[in-house]
C-alpha cells in the first residue's frame, strides 16, 4: 500500500458516501444517473467475487464490502425509495452500447481465461466507461448541482491517484498490471473535460454547466 | 513482473 493509492481509494469511498448522502438527506436522485449506479453495482460485484475466497488485509475486505454495500444502496434509493424524482428523460444513454463491448473485450484480451480472472477484467473495462451516462446526462441537462460536482471531482480523481500509484509501484516493486492502467488512463481521460470546468468553475462558486 | 494471479487492488 502506498500514499497514492490509500488517498485514492478514501476519495473514492468520499464520493460514493457523499452521493448516498445527498441522495438520502435531500430524499431526491434528480441529476443522477441510475444507469451508471447500476453499472457501477455491476463493477463491484464482478470485480469483488473473490471476497469470500482470498483475503488480502481486513482494510482491502472491508473496504470491498463497503463499496459494495453502498453501492446496492445507492441504486435501491434511485430506483426504488426515491423512483418518483428519477429522470428518466435525461438518463438516456444506452448503457448496453456499453456492456456488450466491454464483455466481449474482456474474453479476447485478459490475464487468464478463466472465469473470475473475465469477471475481474470485464469489471476493469467496464469501470473506465461507467460514468458516461452520468456526464452524458450533465451533458444534456446542461448543469449539474455542486454536489454533484464534487462527487465526481472525487470519483475521477481516484483512478487519477490510481495512476500515480502504478507508477510508483512500477518504478519500487516492479509491479504493473497494464489492462488495470491502460483502463484507468481511459477512466480518468475521460473526465478531462469535466476537471477542467470544475477547476474553472465550479471552484469560484459557479454552477458547472457542461456544453449541450 | 505482472501480478494478475493476485489482485491486491481495490
Amino acid at each position: 500500500m502506498n500514499v497514492f493509492r490509500l488517498v485514492g481509494d478514501l476519495s473514492h469511498l468520499l464520493a460514493i458516501i457523499m452521493l448516498l448522502k445527498k441522495i438520502w438527506s435531500s430524499r431526491s436522485c434528480a441529476g443522477i444517473s441510475g444507469k451508471s449506479q447500476l453499472l457501477f453495482a455491476l463493477v463491484f460485484t464482478t470485480r469483488y467475487l473473490d471476497l469470500f475466497t482470498s483475503f488480502i488485509s481486513v482494510y482491502n475486505t472491508s473496504m470491498k464490502v463497503i463499496y459494495i454495500l453502498c453501492a446496492y444502496a445507492t441504486v435501491y434509493l434511485i430506483y426504488v425509495k426515491f423512483k418518483a424524482t428519477y429522470d428518466h428523460n435525461h438518463d438516456t444513454f444506452r448503457a448496453e452500447f456499453l456492456v456488450v463491448p466491454v464483455g466481449g473485450l474482456a474474453f479476447l484480451v485478459n490475464h487468464d481465461f478463466t472465469p473470475l480472472e473475465i469477471l475481474w477484467t470485464f469489471s476493469i473495462y467496464l469501470e473506465s466507461v461507467a460514468i458516461m451516462p452520468q456526464l452524458f446526462m450533465i451533458s444534456k441537462t446542461g448543469e449539474a448541482e455542486s454536489i454533484t460536482s464534487h462527487y465526481l471531482f472525487c470519483l475521477g480523481g481516484y483512478r487519477a491517484l490510481y495512476i500515480i500509484n502504478w507508477l510508483y509501484r512500477f518504478y519500487s516493486e516492479g509491479f504493473f498490471d497494464l489492462i488495470a492502467i491502460v483502463a484507468g488512463c481511459v477512466q480518468t481521460i475521460l473526465y478531462c473535460d469535466f476537471f477542467y470546468l470544475y477547476i474553472t468553475k465550479v471552484i469560484y462558486g459557479q454552477k458547472l454547466s457542461l456544453p449541450a | 513482473h505482472v501480478n494478475e494471479d493476485m489482485h491486491d487492488e481495490l
